[in-house]
């Protein structure tokens, strides 16, 4: 079985990479996941 | 299983007409052993399996090598197959009653088989009457924690993650394996309320002319998205800036509930009867277009950020899907037509625009087997 989450989120107001401001995934492919860990963070 | 079963029960019936007939029920006692030696032997073949295909897959990773799309006579095969019917009798044969004595073997087989961890286990092994009571097992208290910061969005399954990443091209698609793609619409419907705009502005510059600040946007994509779903057009529209996916592949020894990844509410319910393929690695790269024919229920709704979507999809070995919200919904049906609609079946949640509210970390939905 498969889970596809699709959503909106913060996006980052500069062009920068290392800009924090956005929402950035904390994981990657291949990477094993359990419930309620974070998928991904953003801040203000 | 089953020649090893009948194996089992000829020489049992043998010594039964020996003794005179006298043990005449011994017969079917031997049925019960046999089969679980056969269940064992399988489940350690699958196993053994399971170890050369993630051996080979991980020496094709260290070589940097991604999985490409290759059709294959197997899949093309495995359309021919009643794989609705076949799930449907898997999901009767692991709801029989096992004995009690017996429960503890079949689970620690399973778990052996499929890397399940049953120290999480609620329960002791003895009290789940059959493998898919404990295929859905709960874990114990504080097994799975909830990330508490507000800022984050939270998984809601365990299991691998196969894609994650922004939706940025026309028509939002999703890559399956290299090569191979399929559209947000052609797997959330077509009258999901995606937020897109118009035109196929595919470079994000176009898009920031549009002027739109972020409260603007969070109030308009409702207006966007459901003035005209009959007129848009999915495959020339681009989805809005900020909009994310993530692909999580669940293991059958794996936890099979789904919680919810944030505070939201969900507004909407669709079930997509399709088919039922297999959707391990395999599978994902010989069968096109898997995840928009699979059989599987999408809820929509909105959390702080805007848009929320979370697809559930079956597959042949776990082909029905529980929705605590909604307990009355039956997946994974025997199919009345010959040809299936392709147009899901669609609910609301009441009160209209607020649907049912739910906690990030509540349970919201379980896959179960068959």
């Amino acid at each position: 079985s498969t889970v596809v989450l699709i959503f909106q989120a913060p996006m980052t107001e500069s062009h920068e990479d290392d800009d924090p401001s956005g929402f950035r995934f904390c994981i990657k492919q291949g990477d094993r996941i359990r419930v309620g860990q974070a998928l991904g963070r953003w801040k203000e | 299983a089953s020649f090893f079963a009948k194996k089992l029960s000829g020489s049992a019936q043998a010594r039964a007409s020996s003794d005179g007939g006298a043990a005449g029920s011994e017969g079917s006692s031997y049925l019960v052993p046999g089969a679980t030696v056969a269940t064992l032997l399988m489940l350690g073949a699958l196993h053994a399996r399971r170890l050369y295909d993630d051996k080979k897959v991980e020496e094709a990773r260290e070589k940097g090598i991604e999985i490409e799309f290759q059709p294959d006579v197997k899949a093309t095969f495995l359309r021919l197959l009643p794989l609705r019917s076949i799930s449907r009798f898997w999901g009767f044969l692991t709801n029989v009653e096992v004995p009690v004595w017996m429960r503890p073997y079949l689970c620690r087989a399973w778990a052996r088989a499929f890397h399940s961890n049953l120290e999480e286990a609620a329960l002791p092994l003895e009290e789940y009457s059959s493998l898919q009571e404990f295929f859905v097992r709960a874990l114990k208290e504080g097994s799975r924690p909830i990330d508490p910061d507000p800022k984050c969005l939270v998984s809601p399954v365990d299991g691998t993650i196969l894609r994650c990443g922004e939706l940025k091209a026309a028509g939002a698609m999703i890559e399956q394996v290299k090569g191979l793609s399929y559209s947000v619409y052609a797997l959330l419907g077509a009258s999901s309320f995606l937020p897109m705009v118009a035109g196929g502005k595919t470079n994000e510059d176009e898009v920031e002319k549009e002027s739109v600040t972020e409260e603007e946007r969070k109030k308009s994509w409702w207006r966007v998205s459901l003035a005209s779903p009959k007129i848009r057009d999915p495959v020339s529209a681009c989805p809005m800036k900020g909009l994310f996916y993530c692909v999580i592949y669940l293991r059958p020894g794996d936890y099979h509930r789904v919680h919810s990844p944030a505070n939201w509410n969900v507004l909407s319910r669709r079930h997509f009867s399709g088919r039922l393929f297999p959707l391990n690695e395999r599978a994902t790269r010989t069968i096109r277009n898997l995840y928009v024919e699979n059989e599987r229920v999408v809820l929509e709704g909105l959390w702080q950020e805007g848009f929320m979507a979370l697809a559930a999809i079956g597959a042949t070995n776990i082909g029905s899907i529980e929705l605590y919200i909604e307990p009355e919904l039956r997946t994974n049906r025997p199919k009345k037509k010959l040809l299936q609609s392709e147009t899901p079946e669609e609910r609301f949640y009441e009160p209209e625009g607020v649907g049912i509210m739910s906690k990030k970390g509540d349970e919201m939905a379980v896959f179960n087997m068959g």
